[in-house]
């Protein structure tokens, strides 16, 4: 059997969240690193780069 | 891949034989902390092009949907899951969304997700490391950036870029204050892969998205692509195929469904009029 190339179609998730009374205005932007790493560590990659602005976080992945 | 992380929101999208519906319950546990209870969710695909490498939960639709439907909590009542067909063969688009009832979804804005396959040869050897390159991966990613115009799509934008080794490329936009762009590129002969993706408004500049489209398409001339929108809005998806065609494209097949917490998904396929 050939072996298969590398999966390029992605899978994609986008979750919305509402507080009556959240903790602060930067809301999910809190979650610290280790969190984030734990979570991507069940999906199975990695940050590789990041960037941000005062509205949102946006990081790279691995894979 | 990427990951988007705003006040309220999460965007992440992961390829290869990543477990992305496993971040969930984390996610909503974090989240919860923070004060924060999940209100709606949108889970979008592709078809995959080796479904038999997919590790569970992701080894078909089906298993998808049934790991969703337990993992997401009740609020989230309003739910609906579907596969939009194409006529081209391996090219359908897998929905599945699920809402709270008490929250509205925010109608104006509207999201794109292009996928393309089969990309032009010479163009695609451009997401490809040199041998003797000594550059770091944050180096070699900001040439490709350049050396292939993304960095004209969408002028003005912060651009956080990488390039894998031997090959590949990943990148996030952030301009306009809120918005986002991504692009991802596969650029191996026989599976070749890029995606684009981006956010708008329905009181943006029309004529202005469909350049950005048209840019995205033609740093890669892929002999395939398809194009879904997410929108409240009727204009966007016709602005798409008005943007495409001209590029010598024509629309294969074209199909609208209706879902909650998200609005209408509309998805398109075209193949190149060269092919």
């Amino acid at each position: 059997m050939a072996v298969p190339g590398f999966e390029g179609f992605e899978k994609r998730l986008e979750l919305h969240f509402f507080g009556d009374d959240p903790v602060s205005d930067m809301g999910l932007r809190l979650i610290n690193m280790e969190s984030l790493e734990k979570v991507l560590n069940a999906v199975q990659c990695t940050v590789v780069s990041s960037v941000g602005n005062q509205f949102f976080d946006a990081y790279v992945l691995s894979e | 891949s990427s990951l988007f992380i705003y006040p309220t929101k999460i965007i992440i999208k992961t390829c290869g034989t990543t477990q992305l519906l496993k971040s969930i319950r984390p996610l909503i546990h974090y989240a919860f902390n923070l004060g924060l209870t999940l209100c709606s969710c949108r889970y979008t695909r592709g078809s995959f092009i080796f479904p038999k490498s997919q590790p569970s939960p992701h080894s078909s639709f089906k298993e998808e949907v049934i790991y969703l439907e337990e993992t997401l909590p009740s609020n989230l009542c309003y739910r609906k899951a579907s596969v939009m067909l194409s006529k081209l063969s391996n090219h359908n688009w897998h929905v599945f969304t699920a809402g709270d009832q008490e929250i509205p979804i925010d109608q104006t804005l509207f999201t794109i997700e292009v996928c393309m396959t089969e990309l032009d040869r010479v163009l695609a050897r451009k997401f490809f490391r040199r041998p003797d390159d000594d550059k770091n991966s944050d180096a070699a990613g900001q040439e490709m950036t350049e050396l292939t115009g993304i960095d004209n799509i969408i002028p003005g934008a912060i651009i956080c870029d990488f390039g894998f080794d031997p090959c590949g490329y990943s990148m996030n936009g952030i301009h306009d204050g809120d918005r986002y762009s991504t692009i991802h590129v596969t650029p191996e002969d026989g599976f070749s892969y890029a995606s684009f993706e981006c956010v708008g408004s329905i009181y943006d500049d029309m004529d202005e998205f469909s350049e950005t489209l048209k840019k995205a398409v033609q740093v890669f001339r892929p002999a395939t692509l398809s194009v879904s929108t997410t929108s409240s809005s009727h204009e966007v998806w016709t602005r798409v195929a008005n943007a495409i065609e001209p590029l010598g494209f024509k629309c294969r097949s074209f199909a609208v469904d209706e879902f909650p917490a998200a609005g209408s998904v509309v998805f398109q396929t075209f193949t190149s009029r060269r092919k």
